[in-house]
């Protein structure tokens, strides 16, 4: 029974989607080798089947992307406290004949919201944000344009993924968000918290970003934002986990960034349970070293 | 580049260098989702994440996998934290997500608590507007004095203080509510299903049908499967994990063919 009059069942059990890249001009039996966008296939493993080909090169079907959260529907959606979705939900910029355009971008976005919110939205409910299951989002570098650029808020791009992911944030956060686009959702009010954190500021692809050690880089104000929540999480007794796309590698971040975010990853050890990201489509895991971080920062200054 | 190794000074690795291809590679610029020197990338990861921990542990693995000599301990692990990174729906190897899964026990006695109070965030994010403004603003003569001559971390608020030492290791370092303890890894075997949906289509079924038939998510493996099963995953246990990865062959083979969500992908 929660604080506020309602209850909610709790599994001890959540899920971590990422990377799903559905692609509308996929196009079943067209050529691999032409992103499965056209084209005659000229061997067995060029041909763009319904579900997909792994390692061939070509994005998600919308078949793939359909039956994928069906299933999730089907057989996870009463089993799970929350979901974390880490991005990347439209195809690669990699097909010169189909450059991607912003509205697209932000269609499709808009599309794959909307899907999440009614898979995991309470049905019986007429509050757009009361959900069963928590949705927590973050931005992936293909869900910008240009691609990987992306500049701190408002601007008109946060504005659009605030108007995509409104039910999802919540209210007293919007204004915060516009600036950042950053987030967290009390999962357990009062107890867990998941921390949706914009990494494109961190990351070293995105050209308006160089170090994290000017106010007015975006990554400055990222790291400023994220040490003043961990540290009312703290007070509140809370834990969280931290998630995002790009994962905080010290090849994806750019300067100091790196550095510093390893150093509030683990200063909030206390708090922190631990980093879930997308991006590289590998499953693995990292160990990065907080005395290796004190030193490089410290050094640096 | 340079002034990025400019600023972490003699601890910028040149043995890194190879990530750059495979980051690159990994669908950051406008490449797709083919996979490209993605064993370097994890080669990489082993020599410099892994063997560096075993190293520094001193530990040595015999031929079983076992561990050997150990100089030091690995305690809890807590100079550590871990980034885990996902498999993707994307089929740049086989679909695949996770099912994590945390303690939860306790948590409706504490729940019950008269003690407990879940507050409001509205006065928080006024009052943070206000001090990140302030935090902001740009520098007057008398800071960038201050910040040129005491320590930095004083004044740079990008730099966390270091964690007070009457705080308890939280989730990740010790077994408590929220403790992560299992994970489930699915994933989508798409030759098998394009196996499958073929022989329903034969079979009379039409396309929606035999799509529905044909699709599904099975378990590759979870977290405390063998060879290198993990009784919980905690810090600690990751770190453990490093080590047995970092001189075990047999172990790391397994470790990429999972990596690589059981496609036969090599460099």
């Amino acid at each position: 029974h929660l604080p506020n009059g309602k209850s909610k069942t709790l599994h001890g059990r959540f899920l971590h989607i990422t990377d799903i890249h559905p692609d509308p001009l996929y196009e079943v039996g067209s050529s691999a080798s032409e992103m499965c966008h056209r084209g005659k296939p000229d061997r067995k493993n060029d041909f763009a089947t319904k579900f997909g080909v792994a390692m061939n090169g070509c994005d998600s079907s919308m078949e793939l992307m359909e039956h994928t959260l069906k299933w999730i529907y089907d057989n996870l959606r009463d089993e799970i406290d929350f979901v974390v979705w880490t991005g990347d939900n439209i195809r690669h910029d990699n097909d010169r004949k189909n450059p991607r355009t912003e509205s697209q971008i932000f269609d499709l976005n808009a599309q794959m919201a909307q899907k999440f919110e009614k898979m995991f939205r309470n049905p019986n409910s007429i509050d757009p944000r009361n959900f069963d299951v928590d949705v927590v989002p973050s931005l992936g570098n293909n869900d910008v344009f240009p691609h990987n650029l992306f500049s701190l808020g408002p601007t008109l791009q946060t504005r659009e993924i605030y108007n995509m992911w409104g039910n999802f944030i919540p209210q007293e956060q919007q204004r915060a968000f516009a600036r950042g686009t950053s987030f967290f959702v009390e999962v357990i009010p009062g107890k867990l918290a998941i921390l949706s954190i914009q990494t494109l500021y961190l990351y070293k692809a995105n050209p308006l970003v160089d170090t994290c050690d000017s106010k007015k880089e975006p990554g400055y104000q990222l790291l400023l934002w994220l040490g003043y929540v961990l540290e009312e999480l703290r007070s509140r007794n809370m834990k969280v986990w931290l998630t995002g796309h790009v994962p905080p590698l010290e090849k994806n971040y750019d300067g100091n960034c790196f550095h510093k975010f390893t150093l509030w990853t683990n200063e909030y050890r206390d708090i922190i349970i631990g980093g879930l990201y997308g991006h590289m489509n590998m499953d693995h895991f990292v160990p990065v070293d907080r005395k290796r971080s004190w030193k490089a920062v410290t050094g640096s200054k | 580049k340079a002034s990025g190794k400019a600023l972490v000074g003699d601890t910028a690795d040149d043995s890194l260098g190879v990530l750059d291809s495979a980051v690159e590679a990994s669908g950051l610029r406008i490449m797709g989702a083919k996979p490209v020197n993605k064993e370097a990338y994890m080669n990489t990861v082993r020599e410099m994440y892994y063997k560096k921990i075993a190293s520094r542990l001193g530990v040595r693995m015999n031929k079983k996998g076992k561990k050997g000599r150990t100089d030091r301990k690995s305690g809890n692990g807590d100079r550590y934290s871990i980034v885990n990174v996902a498999g993707s729906v994307i089929p740049t190897f086989n679909p695949a997500f996770r099912v994590w899964e945390y303690n939860i026990s306790g948590l409706d006695v504490e729940y019950q608590s008269k003690d407990f109070q879940s507050q409001g965030w509205g006065a928080f994010f006024e009052e943070l507007e206000i001090k990140m403004e302030r935090d902001l603003q740009e520098d007057n003569i008398f800071s960038g004095w201050r910040r040129t001559f005491s320590d930095s971390r004083r004044t740079d608020k990008t730099i966390p203080r270091k964690m007070p030492s009457d705080l308890a290791l939280g989730p990740a370092y010790t077994p408590q509510l929220f403790s992560p303890t299992r994970f489930i890894q699915y994933y989508a075997d798409l030759a098998s299903i394009e196996k499958k949906y073929k022989k329903a289509l034969k079979n009379g079924l039409g396309e929606e049908e035999a799509a529905v038939e044909a699709f599904s998510y099975g378990i590759e493996y979870c977290s405390d499967d063998q060879p290198y099963a993990m009784k919980s995953l905690l810090t600690k246990d990751y770190i453990d994990l490093a080590v047995k990865l970092a001189d075990n062959d047999k172990l790391w083979e397994k470790f990429t063919e999972r990596a690589f969500i059981s496609t036969d992908y090599t460099d």
